[in-house]
């Protein structure tokens, strides 16, 4: 979910 | 995971480390702005809303809490230690980092990727963390000479997000849809405050002299 979210980045 | 945005998140560690030494080992934390400390405990906590919710590995989970105990642990030795919390230069951290908080959390109500409380709160800590380090600065500037390890910490600080910037443009060119605008702008901003910082640090190494910034 998170990952193509954009969200995997710190 | 690509090798900017790692050295960037190593970068970012050795900042935080590179403070926690200072603090450790001379006792003190003379030069550094709590203010901006505590808007980074709000950056990651608001950030990581999902360290619970979205596993994405055990690597971006280990560096989430790293990141959420050290910035709290450190407004808390700044505000709870004895001995830390004598040499807090409270007269000259004065800026009103409250401003900061509201103008970025209204910001971040205003433009966002999705309304939604997570992606609102990400956005927040963006855009407030591209400004937490206004208050260290203005620190750095009316304290006049700097010590090196805080001259350190501060130079760490800024070059994580240079380095994020270039896994941004890596990723722009090598993953289809990649698209993160907000990050990347806020990120642009955030690097170009430490500009005058960077050439001043830079002098000092060069002409191997002790880091003062003009008032």
């Amino acid at each position: 979910a998170a990952a193509e979210a954009g969200k995997d980045e710190l | 995971m690509n090798a900017f945005r790692l050295a960037g998140d190593i970068t970012h560690l050795i900042s935080i480390l590179v403070l926690l030494l200072k603090i450790y080992a001379t006792k003190s934390c003379s030069g550094i702005s709590l203010k901006t400390q505590e808007l980074y405990a709000v950056v990651f906590l608001a950030r990581y809303l999902d360290l619970f919710t979205d596993f994405i590995s055990v690597y971006n989970s280990v560096m989430k809490v790293v990141f959420i105990l050290s910035s709290v642990a450190i407004v808390w030795c700044m505000r709870r230690h004895r001995a830390v919390k004598r040499s807090y230069d409270k007269e000259l951290d004065t800026f009103r980092h409250y401003y900061l908080v509201g103008a970025c959390f209204v910001f971040a109500l205003l433009v966002h990727e999705k309304f939604t409380f997570q992606e609102v709160f990400w956005a927040f800590s963006i855009y407030l963390e591209a400004v937490a380090i206004i208050p260290q600065l203005v620190l750095l500037q009316r304290s006049g000479n700097v010590d090196n390890l805080t001259g350190q910490y501060v130079f760490f600080l800024g070059a994580y997000r240079a380095l994020y910037i270039l896994n941004w443009i890596y990723r722009y060119f090598t993953e289809a849809k990649f698209s993160r605008w907000i990050a990347c702008i806020s990120g642009l901003v955030q690097t170009a405050l430490y500009a005058d910082f960077f050439y001043y640090y830079f002098l000092s190494w060069k002409n191997n002299a002790k880091l003062n910034l003009p008032a």
